[in-house]
This record gives structure tokens, C-alpha cells and sequence, in this order.
């Protein structure tokens, strides 16, 4: 075989010396800038690698190389006009792509570049990303991972919210009792400041040892004040946001169906994951809620025939129903030889075919049945009016009984919900068609959630439910004047829920601030919500008066990243005109912006070699399939999604499709 | 038809296909020193689907051990077996479990045949039933190794030369023709391989459905991952 040999490492001769993660934040939009020089001390070239992991919900908008005072600098481009120049790379055997998935939450951008020798090499990416509001906070993650001290390290995050601060924490996963301390964080009403720049010898595993302790993920959470049920609205050049998350509202009531796979995939962890979690969540319902609970393999049971409420008794009950539930999965064909001899002949075959049919998936009929028994309950009265209807499905599989085309799956079930109820799916490892999930779950108000596999995922499981399980208010509406602003994002949401955050930007036209009435309508638990308010411009000055100018376009870039999400949601649903229109309009926002979205590619052109032609590199934004897919090849991937196919010893076979 | 080489020590697989003129006949496993010999014969849809995709099955095997005086014939049709001197003949509508000195099957009605062969091999043949109106497809079968540790060393064929293990190492993932299959390249036997990662079905648990074995699909008839190319394991008889 060609060599096999590792290429030659940095450990000795390239010297990382210098590491910043600057991060700031205006009005929830984080702009973190990464710098990372490199010396190469020996005397000869060598291949020096820059590794960063970023937020999967961030873009890229950023990044560039100074070699030799010479800049390359990224440029992005649509995704079309990028992969010609990426074809390129590839026939002439370059490894083109710099973005790979990366855990759960973030990917990793690499790139790897020769220097000369005892030259430097300056490495600059740029993300932007909106943080979200779950659970009450937002969330700033760093992941670092320097191979070994470096000289000058530090992460310094500036907040900068004009609400005001309620609270900040930093914590790290690598922090030691030694290395706590060495956070400083200040917080000055509506400005907050941490900041992490450990020397080389605390940075040291041990002392004069090459290892760091520097390995993992710095997070900072925080949250801002609410002071008014209106939210706050800012105008900063032109632009304007909108956070809406009112204080003190009470929850309303839900009825929630629990849909619930236990076809034999789901054998072993992930049904007992499943209980654990179904028995946590049912023990926080509300004695004003009402649920049931509905299990699925090719054949569907219900626990009621129609939704009960939460009482303490009926709680029980129904975790008790709970701790029934076993996945249907059974030791046929090849397993079933020792059971062989205590089956009858009729017997067995018998059980070879029902075996056969209790591993399929009838995810259609299943949620069709908690769809119809909401509906009837409903029409029965036997639910309070004001309360809100939700099922939760949870699947590791793809629908293989029943009816099993997925659009048709799609459709069946958004016509029968008619926008009367809420559709959240939960996919569980890799069998799943994340994809299929999303689109159902979007167009029926809900959303969906990839469950990772391991040993956490019950919490992952309550940790969705607890974001989606407290509405606050239901159809809530954000209105503007028609005549002072356009190019709105996302005005209308089906529910508001506790902890989370509204946001809506648009344009101020002509900067008509004196007409800019806002008001808010919602469905609260008692009566209807509505407040109104004027919006006035933020002088940022004189908010922060200290600062430089440092906010500049926030506001628009806020907007545009906003858009593009939405956009891009939206090109996946609707007529096949207005996905190409949804399609065509976040394309032309990602170029005008400088985001790397899944329509766009960032093009990096980098020196090959010093005789050699430069060659183009492409860093791409992956999409929710693609990571899914990602996880499905890797060879890292500690968890397989067909652990329970594992053959002890080889097997060799061979069949047809 | 689809070879897959599960590997789970190393928590992968490899997979390629073979595609033959229907009635070529394979030989997929070859150990002369124990005298074993499996063969398989192909054969072609009803007439070509509308997609133009021409595709083969195995619909039979021959499988002999000369030592143990075995001799086996499956076709999606039926099982004949001479053990002990005796021909017998089961259908695969029986559900059957036969004891021999040398031989123990095991057949599950319209499914799976179970064969051990005393001190040498386990394997299992499953019988895909295809709706007999279907327009294009027909019945066929698969054949799973079970447990061949107990071959020589010396043993080959399509699937009998990975029975020892197979060295290779794969790097450089970049995305493919479609997005959710990416190639690599790999390095096996002395040569570079532009391979695919992708799916292939195992039956074995649920012989409708299947379930998705993800492998590295190596290109054209398996060349440079097996010795030598497909046409060299075409053999002229079943036995």
C-alpha cells in the first residue's frame, strides 16, 4: 500500500505561540473573532494546521491567512460557482472540504498550510451566530483545544446588552480548582466582561511537561432583565430588533399525546432511556394538564382511549403504564435457535412470522391515532378551552409499515392536525430520517430535535420537553406600522414558551421613528395578551460612553442572519415556487452578507507549495443531514447506530438488493 | 448481487458488487485442503424495470464437503441434501431441523436454512420470496458465513479469501457524486482505491426490510479489493 506513515507532526518544530477567541456581544449577536500565530523554528518548510470548532448554529463570515506579510483571504461564494473551483482541487488529489461535524453541537473548520522555514503564520476566522434564549439563558461556547501551551492564550468575551444583566457564569469543562480562579468576570448593569488568559505554567499538565490542560469547552450563560411585558425594541442605524419575552406570565395548560416507537430498534438503552425520561417528564406535569400516551411498533396501543388529566392518581397510573413499556423487538431467525426447542413446529413458524412484523415502524398510524384522539376530545369538550394541544413523537426509525412513503406520511398527518395542534418529533440516533422529522414537525407548528445517543440522553429527552412543555402564550402576533418598516422576519408564532425568546428584525423606513407603534397579541391561560408601546432609537453613545464605536452593522447583520434561518427553513416547505424564491432570496442575503450558509461556500485560496500553483480550499456550512450523515461514516463514532447488530466475529456474505 | 465483509473488530465493513451474465456461476468459497467447495448461480430479473437497471441474484448453490461426503443443492425452489449415503429433499414451505453425523440443518419455513458442517463452517442461506406476479423480480437467495475459522488458510474464492482478514486503511474523506455517500481513498493489497462510503443490506434479522450495514462500497466488480477480477472466480459447474 501506498505509505501510510502519519505526515509529520508540529510537536517540535512549529510553535504555536499566540491564541486569542475574541468574542462580542450586542443584543444577543456574537461576533468572535479567532487569531492564532504560528512560527515554524526549523529550517526547513512545514505543514502547519489551524483547527477551530464553531457553533453549528454560527456562520462563518470570515477568514484569513498571512503568510510571509502576504494575506489570503477568503472569499464566499455560491455554492455552484465554488465547487467548480473544488472540482479542480479534487482531480488534482487535494482533500478539499475544511468543515466536518463535530459532536452534537459544533463543527470543525481545518486547515493546514506550508510555511517557510523560521517564518510566521497568522490564522484569522471570523463567525457570527444569534444566540438563543433555552431555558431562560443564553450560551457562548469556546471550544479550545491547543496541543500545547501557549504563550500568550486568552479568551475575553464583552456583553453588551442595553436591557441590562441579570446574571453571567463561566465555567469550562477543563477548569481545575487552579484554573478557576484565573476567570475574571465583570459585570457593570449593562455590560459584562470575562475574561481567561492563563500563563504557560498553568496551562502545563504538570511542571515542564509539554501536556495542557487547556482541552474542552469554555461556556459563558447569562441572561438580560425584563422589565416590560412589550419587550425590548432597538433602532440602531436603520434597523431595528425586537426581544420579546414577557415576565411573570403563567403557563397554559397542555394536552400532550405521547407517541412512543417500540419496535425492536429501540431494544436495549434507548427504551429504558425512554422510560427514564417518559417517567421524569410525567411526574412534572401540571395537575391542570392532560395527557396519554400511545406505543408503537406495526401496531399501536394506547394506554386510554382518550387523554386523562394530570392528577396525582392518574399520574401514577400512567407511569406505571410506563414501566410496561417494552420495546417489541424479539429473538428471531438466527437468535431464536435455542427457543427453537421449546416451540412447537407450528409454534415456531408462527413466531418467525410475527417476528418479522413487530420489527416494523407505523409511524403514520400512529400519530394519526393521538392526532384523532386530541380531535375528538376536543370536539367532546373534555379539554379546558384554553390549553394548548401538543403530541410528542419519539422515533429512532423509518417508517416501514403501514404507509410508508414519507410525503405521504407528511401529508396525511398535516391535513389531518388542519393547524389545530402542535407536532414535536424527536429522532433518536442515526436510523432516522432527521430531514422527514423536521419537515413534519415544521409544518405543523412544532420542531424537531435529534436525540444523540449515549449514556445522557433521558436528559436530553426532558431537556427538549422542559423547553417545549411551558406555553405561555399561543398564537402570538408582533405587530409594526406597515408604513415604517418592510423587509420583516418572522412576525407570527404559533406558541411562546417559558425561557425562550421572540425575536423579530426589520427595516425602518426612513427612519420614521415618530409613527413606530408596536403591539403584541397572544392567547395567554386567563384572557387574551396584549400590550402596546413606542418604539424609540438607542443612542448607543450614550448607553455605553466609554466605548469606542464598536457596534457599527449589528443590528443589519442581526437581521440578515435571522432572514437567511428563516429563509432557509422556508425553502423547504411551500409550493415549489416559493421554495425557489426562499431559496434564491438567502442565497443572495448569505453573498451580500458574507455568511458561509449551506448555500454558500467560503473559497480559500492558500500556497501550496513554494514552486506549485495555489489551490482553492472550500469551507462549507453543513447542513442537519449532512452531520447526521457524517456521524453515520465516521470511524470516530464511539456509539454506532446499529450496536445492537454488532456480530461477535467476522461475517462474510452475500446478497441481493 | 452485493458481498459484504463485516469487520467488527474494527467496527466497519467493506462491500462490493458482482454483476455477471445471468447462469455464470461463481465460486465463493474454496478450500481445498478441507475439501469445501461453495458455488453460486446467477440469474437476471424477468425482464429489464423500467429504471434500465439490469440486476443478478444468486437463486442457487452448490455447496460440497468431500471429506464429510456432503453435497448440497439450494435453489429458491428447494434444499437436496446427501448425508449418511441418503438424498433428501425439503421445501423451503417445510420448517424442518435435521440432525446428521456430519451435517445439522436447520430450516425455517420460506426464510432461512441453517447448515453446519461438523468441525468446518456454519453458514445460512435465506430465500427472498418475491411476490410471484411481480412484473420484473423473482426469488433469490442470500448466503451468510457464519463461523469459518475453522477453514485452512488456503481457502479462497469471493467470499472465502476474507475469511483470514483483510489489511487496509482508509483516509482522505471528501464528499462524493451525492452528498450523503462521500469517497475515500483506500489503501489495500498494494493498490489506492477510490472507494465510497455507503449501505449495503443484511437480512439476516429481518428478511424483509433488512438493515443498513454501512461499508466502504469499493467500485467495479470489487477490482483491486479481490485477488485477481470477478471473471477469474467464474467456475463451469455448480459441484
Amino acid at each position: 500500500a501506498k505509505s501510510l506513515q502519519k505526515r509529520s507532526t508540529n510537536e517540535a518544530t512549529v510553535e504555536v505561540y499566540s491564541m486569542k477567541v475574541d468574542c462580542t456581544v450586542t443584543s444577543r449577536f456574537a461576533h468572535t473573532v479567532i487569531t492564532s500565530k504560528a512560527l515554524n523554528k526549523a529550517n526547513f518548510s512545514k505543514e502547519v494546521f489551524f483547527e477551530m470548532e464553531l457553533p453549528k448554529t454560527a456562520f462563518i463570515t470570515n477568514f484569513s491567512m498571512e503568510i510571509d506579510g502576504q494575506m489570503y483571504v477568503g472569499e464566499v461564494k455560491g455554492k455552484e460557482k465554488a465547487k467548480k473551483q473544488y472540482e479542480k482541487a479534487v482531480s488534482s488529489g487535494q482533500t478539499a472540504g475544511l468543515v466536518k461535524a463535530s459532536g452534537r453541537k459544533m463543527e470543525k473548520f481545518s486547515v493546514s498550510v506550508n510555511i517557510a522555514a523560521e517564518s510566521n503564520v497568522t490564522f484569522i476566522m471570523t463567525y457570527e451566530e444569534l444566540l438563543q434564549r433555552k431555558l431562560g439563558q443564553y450560551e457562548i461556547l469556546t471550544r479550545v483545544k491547543p496541543k500545547q501551551p501557549v504563550q500568550e492564550f486568552q479568551i475575553v468575551t464583552n456583553i453588551y446588552e442595553p436591557q441590562g444583566i441579570s446574571y453571567v457564569d463561566a465555567n469550562a469543562t477543563f477548569f481545575s480548582n487552579e484554573l478557576l480562579p484565573l476567570v475574571e468576570k465583570r459585570v457593570t448593569g449593562n455590560k459584562a466582561h470575562i475574561s481567561f488568559s492563563p500563563t504557560m505554567e498553568q496551562q502545563r499538565k504538570c511542571p515542564g511537561c509539554d501536556g495542557t490542560l487547556i482541552d474542552g469547552d469554555f461556556i459563558i450563560k447569562y441572561d438580560v432583565n425584563r422589565a416590560t411585558s412589550l419587550g425590548d425594541i432597538q433602532i440602531v442605524n436603520g434597523y431595528f430588533v425586537h426581544f420579546f419575552a414577557p415576565p411573570d406570565l403563567p403557563a397554559v395548560p397542555k394536552n400532550v399525546v405521547f407517541v412512543i416507537d417500540r419496535s425492536g430498534s429501540m431494544r436495549g438503552r434507548k427504551i429504558e432511556q425512554t422510560r427514564e425520561a417518559l417517567l421524569a417528564i410525567l411526574k412534572d406535569l401540571s395537575e391542570e394538564d392532560y395527557f396519554a400516551l400511545i406505543q408503537f411498533d406495526s401496531s399501536i396501543d394506547s394506554w386510554r382511549t382518550s387523554l386523562t388529566k394530570a392528577t396525582k392518581e392518574n399520574v401514577d397510573a400512567g407511569m406505571d403504564y410506563v414501566r410496561m413499556i417494552q420495546d417489541r423487538g424479539c429473538k428471531c431467525h438466527l437468535n431464536s435457535l435455542n427457543d427453537r426447542n421449546t416451540l412447537s413446529t407450528i409454534d415456531y413458524t408462527v413466531y418467525n412470522v410475527l417476528c418479522v412484523f413487530l420489527l416494523a415502524t407505523n409511524i403514520n398510524d400512529a400519530v394519526l391515532k393521538g392526532v384523532n384522539m386530541l380531535v375528538k376530545d376536543r370536539e367532546e369538550k373534555k379539554l379546558p378551552e384554553r390549553s394548548v394541544d401538543m403530541i410528542i413523537l419519539l422515533t429512532d426509525g423509518m417508517p416501514n409499515s403501514g404507509e410508508i412513503r414519507l410525503p405521504k406520511i407528511q401529508e396525511n398527518i398535516h391535513s389531518a392536525i388542519g393547524g389545530k395542534m402542535s407536532l414535536f418529533c424527536l429522532g433518536f440516533g442515526n436510523d432516522v430520517d432527521y430531514s422527514f422529522l423536521d419537515g413534519m414537525s415544521k409544518q405543523n407548528k412544532g420542531v424537531a430535535r435529534r436525540i444523540f445517543e449515549g449514556s445522557d440522553a433521558a436528559v436530553q429527552l426532558q431537556g427538549f420537553y422542559e423547553e417545549v412543555a411551558s406555553t405561555l402564550l399561543s398564537e402570538v402576533d408582533l405587530r409594526y406600522p406597515d408604513n415604517a418598516v418592510d423587509s420583516l422576519t418572522t412576525n407570527h408564532y404559533s406558541q411562546f414558551f417559558k425561557g425562550s425568546e421572540i425575536v423579530v428584525a426589520g427595516r425602518v423606513m426612513n427612519n420614521d421613528l415618530d409613527n413606530f407603534m408596536v403591539e403584541v397579541f397572544g392567547q395567554g391561560l386567563e384572557e387574551d395578551f396584549k400590550v402596546q408601546g413606542q418604539a424609540t432609537a438607542v443612542d448607543w453613545d450614550e448607553i455605553y460612553p466609554n466605548e469606542e464605536y464598536i457596534f457599527g452593522d449589528f443590528t443589519e447583520r442581526l437581521w440578515a442572519y435571522l432572514n437567511i434561518q428563516q429563509l432557509l427553513e422556508n425553502s423547504k416547505k411551500g409550493t415549489e415556487d416559493e421554495k425557489a424564491n426562499a431559496t434564491a432570496k438567502a442565497l443572495e442575503m448569505s453573498l451580500h452578507y458574507s455568511f458561509v450558509t449551506p448555500l454558500t461556500s467560503m473559497v480559500v485560496v492558500k500556497p501550496e507549495t513554494e514552486d506549485g500553483p495555489d489551490s482553492p480550499f472550500i469551507a462549507d456550512k453543513l447542513t442537519e443531514d449532512q452531520r447526521q450523515q457524517a456521524e453515520r461514516v465516521s470511524h470516530q463514532y464511539t456509539a454506532p447506530s446499529y450496536s445492537y447488530r454488532q456480530p461477535a466475529q467476522p461475517t462474510y456474505f452475500v446478497d441481493g438488493d | 448481487p452485493h458481498f459484504i465483509i463485516e469487520l467488527p473488530e474494527r467496527d466497519d465493513a467493506l462491500c462490493f458488487n458482482i454483476n455477471g451474465i445471468p447462469g455464470t456461476i461463481f465460486s465463493l468459497v474454496r478450500d481445498p485442503e478441507q475439501g469445501i467447495l461453495v458455488n453460486g448461480q446467477i440469474i437476471g430479473d424477468k425482464k429489464i424495470a423500467p429504471d434500465g437497471k439490469i440486476k443478478s441474484y444468486f437463486w442457487r448453490f452448490g455447496i460440497i464437503h468431500q471429506t464429510l461426503g456432503v453435497r448440497l443443492e439450494v435453489s429458491t425452489q428447494d434444499i437436496s441434501v446427501l448425508q449418511d449415503g441418503k438424498w433428501v429433499k425439503l421445501l423451503w414451505s417445510d420448517t424442518a431441523s435435521v440432525k446428521g453425523l456430519n451435517v445439522d440443518l436447520l430450516l425455517t419455513k420460506d426464510c432461512s436454512l441453517t447448515v453446519t458442517l461438523k468441525d468446518s463452517v456454519k453458514f445460512v442461506v435465506l430465500l427472498h420470496k418475491v411476490w410471484v406476479n411481480h412484473p420484473y423480480h423473482r426469488d433469490y437467495l442470500g448466503f451468510y458465513t457464519l463461523d469459518s475459522h475453522l477453514l485452512s488458510p488456503s481457502v479462497h474464492g469471493l467470499l472465502g479469501q476474507f475469511y483470514h482478514g483483510i489489511e487496509y486503511e482508509v483516509s482522505g474523506l471528501r464528499p462524493g457524486e451525492v452528498p450523503e455517500k462521500p469517497d475515500a481513498t483506500m489503501y489495500v493489497k498494494g493498490q489506492e482505491l477510490n472507494v465510497t462510503r455507503g449501505w449495503q443490506r443484511d437480512f439476516r434479522r429481518d428478511v424483509k426490510n433488512g438493515e443498513n450495514v454501512p461499508c466502504w462500497f469499493i467500485h467495479n466488480n470489487g477490482t483491486g479489493l479481490i485477488d485477481g477480477d470477478a471473471t477469474d472466480y467464474v467456475v463451469s459447474g455448480l459441484f
